[in-house]
């Protein structure tokens, strides 16, 4: 059966924004 | 949110509205790209995991916007406290979603609260779709409320018996100005701002009424379970993506090449 594919390591280099931090106002 | 005023557009990135046939149930709020972090008991009793949808990205329930994402649920972990002492304490469902969540300035993650984390003079919020009135009228607008936090002590003696307010929750709502979540705010994040990081400290859980200000409202306690979060979000492998179909496009495909092999001869 099949357990999907592997998780991509965190903080990759697809660039996820960081946790809590709003976008800069007029962004 | 009883005392809450509409949240504007891209104020509260990581809000997550849950619902269930349709209608919004509950809270949740973006953890990570596969994870949404809501309340156990907004799942438990046997739902059909399939009657789920979660929204990301929406501060009107009834417009979806351009930034606005649906997902479906892959699975939800209940935490095992919720499980063996139902109904009290432990109120920490995680679920993941069957893809991935795509970022932007309307969508982002919140940090979950530390252990360690010392929540004195802390400035927080709690938002949500839940009720806005005891008569029981609610909003298509999400409505946020600047809520004070309560001590586990004061909690405790205004609720009247000990064994109520557990070490994995607190407690906020502003006695004063009649400010508390309500019902459907239920799972939605209690969060707090330190360093222009916003940290989620509490989980929408349960209360006495809504409109009673001497009773606040009662939040899982994140710091508590934020391990246990960070455990599961790194080890749960990400749910299977459905592969290319092959065979609606093959038919025509196979009539494109036909029809050129006979062309070809024909020449």
């Amino acid at each position: 059966w099949v357990r999907g594919p592997p998780k991509s390591p965190r903080n990759s280099s697809r660039g996820d924004p960081a946790c809590g931090r709003r976008a800069v106002p007029g962004k | 949110v009883l005392g809450g005023a509409p949240a504007t557009e891209t104020r509260w990135p990581w809000q997550v509205s849950v619902h269930y046939a349709g209608f919004h149930v509950c809270g949740g709020s973006i953890v990570d790209e596969y994870w949404v972090l809501s309340a156990a008991h907004c799942f438990h009793r046997d739902k059909s995991l399939e009657t789920f949808d979660l929204y990301v990205g929406l501060t009107n329930l009834k417009a979806a916007r351009n930034h606005t994402q649906w997902f479906e649920v892959n699975q939800v972990i209940l935490h095992p406290s919720y499980q063996m002492y139902h109904p009290i304490g432990g109120d920490v469902a995680l679920v993941q979603l069957k893809s991935r969540i795509t970022f932007s300035d309307a969508v982002l993650p919140v940090c979950l609260a530390p252990a360690d984390l010392n929540l004195t003079g802390l400035a927080c919020w709690a938002t949500g779709w839940g009720l806005i009135s005891q008569q029981g009228h609610s909003s298509e607008e999400l409505q946020e409320a600047r809520l004070p936090l309560i001590p586990i002590a004061m909690c405790r003696l205004l609720y009247g018996h000990r064994s109520y307010i557990m070490q994995d929750m607190l407690c906020a709502g502003d006695i004063w100005n009649w400010k508390t979540v309500c019902e459907g705010d239920s799972g939605g994040p209690l969060v707090c701002e330190i360093n222009e990081t916003w940290l989620q400290i509490g989980i929408v859980s349960w209360g006495r009424g809504c409109a009673q200000p001497m009773y606040p409202g009662v939040y899982a306690r994140v710091s508590h379970f934020s391990r246990w979060i960070r455990y599961h979000i790194q080890v749960v492998p990400t749910p299977p993506q459905p592969t290319p179909a092959l065979s609606p496009a093959l038919p025509s495909t196979l009539s494109v090449l036909v029809a050129m092999l006979v062309s070809l001869s024909a020449l």
